[in-house]
């Protein structure tokens, strides 16, 4: 993919944060 | 719907069709939205990651969607 390890690494965090993010607003408009 | 305004979602399914590993930019975003100005399209970046809709990747410049089809 051409992405370094340390990139793909910071690229799931985001997506973690991002996730709990989104159920935390889903969870708030509840 | 599902409580976007029409920039944002137009801009989010940008981001969710984009499926290269460091996502889409927000110059290919500019190029793929001749109506929309660039500030217009980082009000909309800038809301759907808080919402959690997308997440930056490589760089600032650069977003993936939580939920990519």
């Amino acid at each position: 993919s051409g992405l370094t390890e340390e990139q793909k690494r910071r690229i799931e965090e985001n997506r973690q944060k991002a996730l709990a993010r989104r159920a935390e607003r889903l969870a708030a408009q509840r | 719907v599902n409580g976007l305004t029409v920039h944002q979602s137009q801009v989010l399914n940008l981001i969710k069709n984009c499926h290269v590993p460091e996502g889409m930019s927000l110059q290919e975003l500019k190029a793929q939205l001749h109506n929309m100005s660039m500030s217009t399209i980082k009000q909309a970046v800038e809301f759907l990651s808080s919402e959690g809709h997308i997440y930056s990747t490589v760089d600032d410049d650069h977003y993936k969607s939580t939920d990519a089809e």
